[in-house]
């Protein structure tokens, strides 16, 4: 199965989430890949891969090399990786010149996906060709969604170009649900967010909503889920119960 | 004066800060523009204009209407605002294929620049067409940084960025600074962050860091600057010292 955590607005939960649910989902013991598809290659760094030197997914999306060719094992038993490189900005402008652009991906992971019973794509906060082709590779997509104003405005948007792709490029692509979070109960914003997504989606909110938690923001600098860095805290048993509702939503 | 408000991470703080320094300086008495080029559209709903039906930056940027057709005054007396709007995103597709597609932002500012002190562009969160063009129009750039492990990684690949627009677009732009936001006092992240920032840009940080404060997460979805919804917060307060500094800074 393979989930594209995608969402055009920054800041979100994005990598945060795509880091978190595949690294709970090898802890079941399943075989997961995590594709890092943004330039900013924070979901590579966040899981210790800084200055990768071998092969990542710029020579896979524009050189056409083996998806196989990529592939890293990562400290996390179960879990693989194709890392990401600031080189891939420059796919933004490459890509569009291709025939079958927005299937690159999709044709490029034929190869491995036996290999997993879960894959995620991290992606790039856009809704450009590079995301398209998470889309278009995607069965179902995780849509974070930070509980603050600005997180709400373009949630319809997103949902018109899953709506399109759906259409034009990938008919079987679902809608595994909307993950809130970031949620300060502190806030009455947090709260108004929450209010308003679950009136907007009623079936597509996760009931697990991920809390605002300062452990969160800690892992990634120690190059670690932080399902590892604190396993106790309330940011890694939020991921540990979104992890299962994204097993029991299939 | 026009400053680009940039940088590849999503969710640091671009919007927020255009907004409310365009807002600071224009309650100094200046004339200012604040030009929307995100197709999130946040800077417009974070001054009130959502879902706008006349001429947007996107009939300036894609079908060559004048800039002027689709300026708007704001609430705020002497800020004047672009709006934006989704269809934006259509524009990183439709832009590589055309002649000095780099340049259509500046071309289009020629025409209103008399009229404003300041000019003020909030980026998307990316390295696409329309960033570059913000660039190449471009005075001087401000890049917010999000005082957290992750905002760190893609920061020397802007300065790589900016220097690369400089050698080939556009080279009179400079970097007004690097401004520090949601800096959290409790965590030792921020702390962290800010050390490290200072310390790779020893000349380039503005002294003012934006505090982690609820009332900048409020304000948008009263449609207002933090500086009106509530001038007295440590937010508010902040903003107004940093605009004081890109004064200072020229
Ligand atoms: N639940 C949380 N509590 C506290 N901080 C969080 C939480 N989730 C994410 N963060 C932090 O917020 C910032 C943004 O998160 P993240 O980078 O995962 O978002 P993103 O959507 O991937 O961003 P981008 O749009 O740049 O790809 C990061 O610094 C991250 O550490
Ligand atoms: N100093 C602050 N304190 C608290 N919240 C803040 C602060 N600055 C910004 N925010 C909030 O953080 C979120 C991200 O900020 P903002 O949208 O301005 O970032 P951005 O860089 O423009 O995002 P994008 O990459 O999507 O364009 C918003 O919900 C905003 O209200
Ligand atoms: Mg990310
Ligand atoms: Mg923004």
């Amino acid at each position: 199965m393979i989930y594209a955590v995608a969402n055009q607005k920054g800041g979100v939960g994005k990598t945060t989430s795509a880091v978190n649910l595949a690294a709970c989902l090898a802890d079941t013991g399943a075989k997961v890949l995590l594709i890092d598809l943004d330039p900013q290659a924070n979901a590579s760094s966040g899981l210790g891969f800084r200055d990768v030197t071998g092969p990542t997914i710029v020579d896979v999306m524009l050189d056409g090399a083996p998806m196989s060719s990529a592939v890293l094992s990562t400290r996390i038993p179960q879990l693989d990786i194709v890392p990401s490189s600031p080189d891939l900005s420059g796919a933004a402008i490459e890509l569009p010149q291709r025939d079958g652009r927005e299937y690159i991906l999709k044709q490029a992971l034929t190869e491995v996906l036996p290999a997993y019973e879960y894959i995620f794509v991290d992606c790039p906060p856009s809704l450009d060709l590079l995301a398209i082709n998470a889309f278009a590779a995607a069965d179902r997509m995780i849509i974070p969604v930070q509980c603050e104003y600005y997180a709400l405005e373009g949630l319809s948007r997103l949902m018109e170009t899953i709506r399109g792709v759906r259409n034009h490029l990938n008919p079987g692509l679902g809608l595994a649900g909307l993950l809130l979070t970031m949620h300060d109960i502190r806030t009455r914003v947090s709260t108004d967010v929450v209010t308003e997504v679950r009136r907007h989606f009623p079936d597509s909110v996760f009931a697990t909503v991920i809390p605002r938690n300062v452990r969160i923001t800690e892992a990634p600098s120690y190059g670690e889920p932080v399902t590892r860095y604190d396993p106790q805290c309330a940011g890694a048993q939020a991921y540990i119960a979104a992890a299962q509702e994204v097993i029991a939503r299939g």
